[in-house]
């Protein structure tokens, strides 16, 4: 590991660390200088011999600093007693890196303490940020190549449940097709409360509330065929739409013409939003 | 235009409902701090937020079922966890598009267990895909359930039921 990055003392916390820590950047394009910045916390146990896990919190946008401090990181944190003081830390009996070593991950360039040099770099998406995050492994295992032989996992929550699977996607294309360099040992991957897919997420929503006694029964049956352009309005079915479901609303564009339609013959959208409505006239 | 449900849903973390990141964003802000974790100058990143408003992001990659198909079926292992008490991307979700693939159920339907407790239900599937809900967490689950968060880890990393 490189020397320079080792990480020998953490302010707010009294006593040595359990396990060494490093932090630093990873340049991923030189180009445009796009940085991404990690937390590197080796294992307690058995540091040559326990997997590698990269762990992505998600957002997009959210630094994975939420999950070193709110979640499975090496700390309990405590919040100051005064204005403007620091937190006390505590050693965390149910840290992740007990059992493996955690590679905390700023991604994409511009979330936490990731950066560009180049302001363009800041318009980005799943699969640039598959590509950024994939390059940073090669380099980072090259910077730490003693744990290039232990089993490597990928891991996050909430949107990197999109950012898991197509970066773990990207690692197993550069082994096999790409014949990317250096071969990563990867294992498998982690997703929690994971975005997945749009319809099936949506459509969990309203069965979840129901579940869990948000809803009532009744209003659960009434949410089938929610007019969701105006919810306090029944939905219209014209004759044409016979066999048009529920959910196909969230199918656009080809469901658009039933936008604002109710059981009344004319649709609502045609009556409210004119384009030759004048300027502060009254409501008709 | 589409239901993508994110954490925070608001782009400003200083806005997000039922949050606190005072802990994080006073510690991370140190001076001290920054520069023990070697951090770049803040006249580079000029100050750290949970979640940022700096990017601009688009999702597109489409849905991720067939990226999990793809990978399943090359041999890679997969957990996929869910908190029950997340209503941003609830468990029902998760547990749908896990059976949605139509992997054959080697493990039915039970409760798992942590220090004698039941902490939530799994079902396994062919594949070593495995879905797992983790009782009475939200949706960072290792906050609510660490104890539970580490078992499971734990277990999975090890390869053990």
């Amino acid at each position: 590991a490189p020397q320079n990055s080792l990480v020998t003392q953490v302010p707010g916390f009294n006593g040595s660390l359990p396990s060494n820590h490093y932090a630093g950047y990873v340049t991923v394009d030189e180009n445009h200088g796009r940085n991404l910045y990690y937390y590197f916390v080796a294992s307690e146990g058995k540091p040559s011999e326990d997997p590698v896990v990269l762990w992505l919190n998600g957002g997009p946008g959210c630094s994975s600093f939420d999950g070193f401090i709110y979640e499975h990181g090496p700390f309990n944190f405590e919040a100051a007693k005064t204005k403007g003081g620091l937190p006390t830390l505590h050693l965390n009996p149910h840290s992740w890196s007990k059992v493996s070593n955690v590679l905390y991950l700023d991604s994409p360039a511009g979330v936490g303490f990731s950066y560009s040099k180049n302001d363009t770099d800041y318009i980005t998406g799943d699969i640039k940020t598959a590509s950024d995050t994939h390059a940073f492994l090669l380099k980072w295992f090259n910077l730490y190549p003693e744990f290039l032989p232990n089993p490597f996992f990928i891991a996050g929550e909430s949107y990197a449940g999109v950012y898991v699977p197509t970066l773990a996607y990207e690692v197993m294309k550069g082994r096999i097709d790409a014949g990317a360099r250096p071969i990563l040992n990867f294992q498998g991957y982690m997703v929690g409360n994971g975005v997945t897919d749009e319809q099936i997420d949506g459509n969990a929503l309203v069965p979840f509330a129901h579940g869990m006694g948000l809803i009532s029964d009744n209003l659960f049956e009434a949410i089938d065929g929610l007019n969701i352009y105006d919810i306090l309005e029944p939905c219209y079915h014209g004759i044409e739409a016979e066999g048009f479901t529920a959910s196909s609303y969230i199918r656009l564009p080809s469901s658009f013409r039933k936008l604002g339609e109710t059981e009344k013959p004319l649709a609502v959208r045609k009556r409210m939003f004119g384009r030759a409505w004048p300027l502060r006239a009254p409501v008709r | 235009d589409g239901f993508v449900p994110t954490w925070p849903q608001l782009s400003n973390s200083n806005n997000v409902p039922c949050t606190d990141d005072e802990v994080a964003t006073s510690w991370l802000n140190n001076a001290a701090v920054r520069k023990a974790i070697h951090t770049v100058e803040e006249s580079v990143v000029s100050s750290w937020d949970l979640c940022t408003d700096r990017i601009s992001f688009n999702h597109d990659a489409g849905s991720m079922i067939k990226f999990h198909k793809n990978l399943t079926s090359k041999g890679y292992r997969a957990l996929i966890y869910s908190g029950d008490h997340d209503m941003c991307v609830p468990f029902t979700g998760s547990q749908a598009w896990t059976r949605s693939i139509g992997y054959k159920i080697v493990d039915e339907w039970r409760p798992w267990t942590s220090n004698g407790q039941v902490a939530g239900f799994t079902q396994g599937y062919d594949k070593n895909l495995t879905f797992l809900t983790i009782k009475g967490a939200g949706h960072t689950v290792p906050e609510y359930k660490p104890k539970e968060a580490l078992d499971f880890y734990t277990r999975f990393l090890s390869g053990l039921p």
